[in-house]
């Protein structure tokens, strides 16, 4: 028997749209350590993996390990169902088909409950190394996303070059060339407005910005996104989801044939 | 011209 028990739709509804994008249908992992979920893209260049530790759940039970194969748009589809306010309850039993989602509105006078049916995937895991990066940059989750979606006007990648004290995000195209630089913030009052810029040696890589402006999707979850890199090996932008867990995607770089 | 590498070339498949 697995159950669990968010105080919130709206964190749930959110973590939904940061992935449904991206991948089509995914198995979320349920453990005693919480929810968790890996997958490649269709075309295995970015992979997307969650995190949501039981300790951000109001109540959490699993029995035995189970795998919940589910078609993410139709998960989404549901979850839009709750309102954000609403209290959520995921349950499934241990060999059943089907997840129950139950939504409670705060004054405990309207209870709806879905019933999905799950899928029996066999989808590929791959094995994340931990490892140091070169370069690790936190900014405003919105200004990552802004960047994206602009420098999108312009091509269809964009190179990243990390130096000290700053960072610079440029792309090239037919109808011309951009170039975007930020700083590392000197002193903020707010957190969420920061940007650090943590540089153990200077890189440039370039990346498909039709990858990273998924992962843009992820932006209402934090207020801040961080990006790790190093040399020839996939970009990380992590999401932090606060008390709960995080969103990270990782991309493959692009190299000149 | 850029090619985009796929993430196999990177993580081992467990």
């Amino acid at each position: 028997m697995f159950e669990c028990r968010l105080p919130k739709a709206e964190v749930l509804k959110k973590t939904m749209d940061a992935l449904k994008d991206l991948i089509k249908e995914a198995v979320w992992d349920v453990s005693a350590q919480g929810l968790s979920l890996q997958s490649m893209d269709s075309s295995h260049v970015s992979l997307v993996q969650v995190t949501l530790r039981t300790e951000g759940f109001d109540t959490f039970r699993c029995d035995k390990n189970i795998a919940l194969g589910v078609n993410m748009d139709t998960m989404q589809k549901l979850m839009k169902c709750a309102s954000n306010d609403d209290n959520i309850t995921l349950k499934s039993e241990d060999n059943g088909d089907l997840l129950s989602l139950i939504f409670e509105s705060p004054n405990g006078e309207k209870t709806s409950e879905y019933e999905m049916k799950l899928m029996d995937l066999d989808i590929e895991q791959l094995g994340i190394p931990d490892q140091e990066y070169s370069c690790t940059i936190k900014m405003p989750s919105g200004e990552f996303q802004r960047i994206c979606r602009d420098l999108s006007n312009i091509g269809e990648s964009v190179n990243i070059t990390v130096v000290k004290g700053g960072v610079d995000f440029s792309a090239k195209g037919d109808i011309g060339n951009a170039k975007i630089h930020v700083t590392e913030s000197s002193n903020v009052d707010n957190e969420k407005d920061a940007v650090t810029v943590e540089v153990n040696e200077p890189v440039n890589l370039t990346f498909a910005l039709r990858y990273l402006n998924f992962f843009t999707k992820a932006t209402p979850l934090s207020g801040q996104v961080s990006l790790s890199i190093s040399p020839d090996v996939p970009l990380v932008v992590a999401y932090e989801i606060e008390d709960l867990g995080h969103v990270k995607y990782f991309l493959a770089p692009k190299i000149e044939n | 011209i850029w090619k985009q590498l796929e993430l196999n070339r990177f993580y081992s498949g467990h």
